[in-house]
């Protein structure tokens, strides 16, 4: 039971695989970058 | 003997309240030590109220120069810092609340309140101070904590302040000297105007033998948090408005420099550098820190989209 | 008057000692009880008022007890007879319940389970008379029409550590988790309901049907992106079609959020959680499995 407990974990990798996340996730890490630049 | 402090010496408390010895010095009280309980309670009742401020009550005792905070209780009333007096509405509850205690068994007195600045720090406002003063010349001992939940989120520590006020009219000898912190450019009169009339407290926290034993156990489930969790997006707003109140600063900062050099041709001499500088040197302290913490919440993103996202079947 | 009175009081007693409940009830309401003739006060006309509702309640006659309750209404805010107050609240409760306003009758019923005093007046308040209370107030609860409202009284309930020991708690759980209910636990919960509440509806479908297959389309709409029709009439264990009209229904109430393909015979879920926030959702979620496989791992000395 461990086994497939292991593996139904590992098979919910990758946590979030969606066209949206990606620009999200960018649109963040850009904004941040940007606050950083404008605070320095 | 980690419990002992949760003993309620009735006697010695009943002898202390009649010396007041207070009333001959008003540093009297200079420490402050909150249980984790109560802690947990005011943070989480701050929170609650997002941007609204909220207020409640704290319980305990004292101990020679200490005020100790046992247990704290929400009171039904918002916008404590929009009102003359938000205490009002919640006399009735604050009466019934007591003498429940008092048959529930609970000796502990109301020994303060306990507010939220959502977003700009932890001191007294003018409100604040003359609502202290109130309570310091009716219900002592009695102290004021403040805590800024937004802070609290962004910095990753909790943001909480106690202070008492002076008497009426009093000149602190020295400077109280106090940690650096932003103060809102909306806010910084009303903190300027009273921050000569209260002086702040030593805080340190405690907790019993069954509290160490439960906060170990959450900890082992503090890691999910921490992986699952992104100060970036819980703050986005507070940030925002940060950025603004620097740019309005730096604004102000900039004015005052071209006021100055204009000045400086008549009286050389009396070209104040320091202001400026220190407040130049306050507005590069505040973004540098607004930077950090973005960059730190960045790292934690990228760190878990490398863990989370960058295995492939 | 006062002789009649007296009389259809009489007659009222054999007919309850008969259990002819609704006899009972026509009798006493008989009795004029706004004649200008004797002033009768405000207490007598709330007492008769709760024990006609009453006695129509016994017959599940919520129609006539209504008119009495409504009466009993504009006089029982400044009576201070506890008993009459309580048995006001039950009929109250138990006529929202008839009239399948079950949101209201829930609150009410679980109002009257926080009872705190054992003994009112000359009437002794048991646990289980609570428990039925609370009982009653879950399955109304359940049965409600699925939405913001409901998801809030069920959290209060489930929060409310004296339901964990009711029977009903398992179907409390799930319907409060939002996760899927199966037909045996559906089965098993509609032995409990009383007969108005297993009445049909005009499309031929029962109140719990109904409270089931909605609750069960908000599960899914939790679980997946998207579904075929196909899929998920056979989830819910009903034609494609009745699951298309419900789904419609549902989103145009805004109760559940999403788009239908009718070409494609497909509906799209929304989830207006943002995508990094179902991110650190998910992350906790795989953390938290982490964890017990180690637990368990631990526990077995592995």
């Amino acid at each position: 039971s461990f086994l497939r407990q292991v593996s139904s974990l590992l098979r919910r990798l990758p946590a979030m695989e969606s066209e949206k996340f990606q620009d999200d996730f960018l649109m963040e890490y850009n904004d941040t970058l940007l606050v950083a630049y404008l605070a320095m | 003997d980690a419990d002992a402090i949760y003993y309620y010496d009735e006697a010695v408390l009943a002898k202390f309240q009649q010396e007041k010895p207070w009333t001959q010095d008003p540093n009297y009280f200079r420490r402050v030590k909150i249980s984790a309980l109560a802690l947990l309670k005011m943070v989480v009742h701050a929170r609650s109220g997002g941007t609204i401020e909220v207020m409640g009550l704290m319980q305990g005792k004292t101990d020679g120069d200490t005020i100790i905070v046992m247990d704290a209780f929400a009171l039904p009333v918002e916008g404590t810092e929009t009102r003359v007096n938000a205490q009002a509405d919640a006399y009735e509850y604050m009466v019934e609340y007591a003498q429940t205690n008092k048959q529930a068994g609970r000796l502990e007195n109301v020994v303060g309140w306990y507010h939220s600045h959502p977003g700009y720090g932890c001191w007294l406002s003018g409100i604040d101070v003359s609502t202290q003063m109130l309570n310091q010349q009716f219900q002592e001992p009695f102290l004021a904590v403040v805590i800024d939940p937004t802070r609290t989120v962004s910095a990753g520590k909790v943001e909480i302040g106690a202070f008492r006020t002076y008497p009426q009219g009093y000149k602190p000898p020295d400077e109280p000297v106090s940690e650096y912190q932003t103060i809102p450019l909306n806010k910084i009169e009303d903190f300027g105007v009273h921050c000569k009339q209260y002086y702040a407290l030593d805080i340190t926290y405690f907790k019993s033998a069954l509290d160490s034993h439960l906060l170990d156990l959450l900890w082992n489930k503090y890691w999910v948090n921490t992986l699952s969790s992104s100060p970036l997006l819980g703050n986005r707003d507070y940030v925002a408005g940060q950025i603004s109140d620097l740019a309005e600063k730096l604004e102000q900062a900039e004015n005052q420099l071209a006021h100055t050099r204009l000045g400086s041709f008549l009286l050389p001499s009396q070209r104040k550098k320091e202001p400026e500088e220190s407040q130049l040197a306050k507005i590069t302290r505040d973004s540098s820190k607004i930077t950090v913490e973005q960059v730190h919440g960045l790292m934690s993103q990228v760190i878990k989209d490398i863990l989370f996202n960058s295995v492939h079947h | 008057e006062e002789q009649v009175l007296i009389i259809r009081e009489k007659l009222a007693e054999l007919y309850e000692s008969e259990q002819q409940w609704s006899k009972a009830a026509q009798m006493l309401s008989g009795i004029d009880l706004d004649s200008g003739v004797r002033i009768l006060d405000d207490m007598y006309k709330l007492s008769k008022c709760v024990q006609i509702a009453r006695l129509y309640l016994e017959d599940d006659d919520a129609v006539n007890a209504e008119a009495f309750i409504n009466k009993a209404s504009f006089l029982v805010s400044n009576s201070q007879q506890e008993v009459l107050n309580l048995q006001y609240k039950v009929c109250y409760a138990r006529i929202l319940d008839l009239k399948r306003k079950f949101l209201e009758a829930a609150l009410r019923y679980y109002d009257i389970s926080q009872i705190e005093k054992r003994q009112i007046g000359d009437e002794e308040i048991d646990e289980d008379a609570l428990e039925q209370a609370l009982s009653a107030a879950v399955t109304c609860t359940i049965l409600a029409a699925a939405g913001p409202q409901r998801s809030r009284v069920l959290a209060t309930l489930y929060k409310d550590e004296r339901c964990s020991k009711l029977k009903i708690y398992p179907i409390l759980q799930k319907v409060n988790l939002e996760r899927i209910l199966r037909k045996p636990e559906i089965d098993a919960f509609a032995e409990e309901l009383k007969p108005h509440q297993k009445a049909l509806l005009p499309d031929n479908s029962t109140v719990l049907d109904r409270a089931m297959i909605e609750h069960n389309l908000l599960s899914a709409s939790k679980l997946y992106t998207n579904i075929s029709f196909e899929e998920l009439g056979t989830l819910l264990g009903i034609p494609p079609q009745k699951a298309e009209k419900i789904a419609a229904r549902m989103i145009y109430e805004d109760r559940m959020r999403g788009s239908i393909d009718q070409v494609e015979a497909v509906i799209h879920f929304e989830d207006d959680t943002e995508e990094l926030q179902q991110w650190d959702q998910q992350i906790a979620g795989l953390c938290q499995a982490l964890n017990d496989i180690l637990d368990s791992m631990t526990s077995k000395g592995m």
